[in-house]
């Protein structure tokens, strides 16, 4: 889902507390959200409102929430004035058999005492991608392929954006040439390594949203594959015919029998 | 089945190999499944020619795909399987080169195996790595860690990747399935995939089948 290009401001509907149906995915996400947060630093929940969607065995939960940043207690960090702060968020919840995940956060800060919050937002305060997760776009260090705890996570909540903010372009950039040196790629044409480019950053969204899909461990990145069209990937590597009924074999005996 | 298994720590799984740009994971899947037969019936691990099978099963398709279940019917009318060293892999289908006096090991007969992955566990504790085949969803940027798409996402009926399981265990309590693959050990964990367990996922269950030696 595309990340807003401005934080937004609360809108003029009203606002209810969170409806039983709507507490769990909310808190759910909640908790998503404070993960990894200082205990001084956690926000709480504000008012909730949002929708369900039936999925077969599953619910989908698309929520706005109000969430309040604690207060600052550190003088030596606060900035002035001390202001109590308001983000607004959208979150997809889904629940399956009582599991949830997180599909997809979206937040911004929301000044509530200020009519035009979005003015405000546009007149100095960072972007929601950018304030929240592991660290800045600028504060990434260079990618290396080869460290297996590297996520890309700050990069691909921009990814949606089009066009690609500069810095973003430029970052990835910088991973493609480390995945051609890595996997030792060579193009034929200029054309065709921008081409590979572009193949490269549209197979990082989709690996984001593999990831965020999967209910397992598994880290999903940057392959030896991260250049290739779903489909040309599709008819090098695999093979359609498993799909076919193959020729009839005995059943095994189970191990009990043997 | 008892709690965890790998074949790989008792000398039954050769190397990972590469499959190169060739729609070939069906000939691995299936000497893989061999070598590992071979090895709890006779005593030793060789590694097997796929080459062989790309050039000389002739109801596959190479490069183009094939099923376990016609490749070992191939290896039994041909007479067996050369080895790596004997008969080594192009990545590519050429003229047939099969020498049945180079042939190293043989196999009597192919057997399909349950769908219930306890069933399959505890086969594989005692019978040795099976071949199967899965939905390939998510594989080309996958990593590390224990894999477990949403099911609709990895549908059972969609199965398009040949492979071999060689264990079974838990990682945090998580339990998975330690899949060897044949993309090379720069892909994945030094070439192996880990999926999710005793849920079914991506059709792990659907198509498991063994080769027999007696």
């Amino acid at each position: 889902a595309a990340a807003p290009a401005q934080p937004r401001a609360a809108s003029a509907q009203a606002w209810v507390p969170p409806s039983p149906e709507l507490r769990a995915p909310a808190l759910f996400a909640l908790e998503m959200f404070n993960r990894g947060r200082a205990a001084g630093t956690r926000v709480v929940l504000g008012a909730v409102r949002g929708r369900v969607h039936r999925v077969g065995q599953g619910s989908l939960y698309s929520l706005e929430a109000t969430l309040m940043e604690p207060p600052c207690n550190d003088p030596t960090v606060c900035q002035l004035p001390v202001s109590k702060k308001t983000l607004l968020c959208s979150f997809e919840v889904l629940d399956e058999l009582g599991k949830h995940v997180l599909l997809r956060k979206d937040c911004g800060l929301v000044d509530t005492k200020v009519p035009g919050a979005e003015r405000a937002q546009a007149a100095g305060e960072p972007k929601s991608a950018f304030t929240q997760g592991s660290g800045t776009i600028s504060s990434l260090s260079q990618p290396r392929l080869d460290n297996r705890n590297e996520t890309f996570s700050p990069v691909f909540s921009l990814l949606n954006e089009d066009p690609l903010p500069q810095d973003l372009a430029v970052k990835m950039a910088s991973i493609f040439r480390n995945f051609v040196i890595t996997y030792n790629r060579t193009y034929e044409s200029k054309e065709e390594a921008q081409w590979r480019l572009s193949v490269f950053v549209h197979n990082m969204v989709r690996a984001q949203k593999i990831q965020a899909l999967d209910r397992g461990t598994a880290q999903y990145g940057v392959t030896k594959f991260s250049d290739l069209t779903e489909e040309e990937f599709r008819t090098t590597y695999l093979n359609p015919l498993l799909r076919e009924p193959g020729k009839k074999m005995k059943q095994a005996k189970s191990v009990g029998d043997l | 089945a008892p709690p965890e298994w790998d074949w790989r720590s008792k000398g039954a799984v050769t190397k990972v190999k590469d499959q190169g740009m060739c729609g070939s994971c069906w000939a691995f899947s299936v000497t893989g499944n061999v070598e590992g037969q071979w090895f709890l019936n006779q005593g030793t691990l060789l590694s097997l020619s796929e080459q062989e099978l790309l050039d000389c099963d002739k109801i596959d398709k190479a490069c183009m795909g094939g099923l376990p279940s016609s490749a070992y019917s191939a290896i039994k009318n041909l007479g067996g399987l050369e080895t790596e060293d004997d008969y080594s892999y192009r990545g590519h289908m050429q003229a047939c080169n099969f020498s049945p006096e180079k042939a190293k090991v043989y196999i009597n007969d192919s057997v399909e195996l349950s769908q219930n992955e306890q069933k399959l566990a505890a086969w594989l504790a005692k019978r040795g790595p099976i071949s199967v085949a899965i939905n390939a969803f998510g594989m080309q940027f996958y990593r590390h860690g224990i894999s477990r798409p949403l099911r609709p996402l990895c549908s059972p009926w969609l199965i398009d990747h040949a492979v071999l399981l060689v264990g079974y265990g838990n990682r945090s309590d998580v339990p998975f399935w330690a899949i060897k693959n044949s993309w090379g050990t720069d892909w994945g964990e030094k070439g192996y995939y880990y999926l999710h367990r005793g849920s079914g996922a991506c059709g792990v269950n659907t198509m498991a089948s063994s080769a027999v030696v007696d």
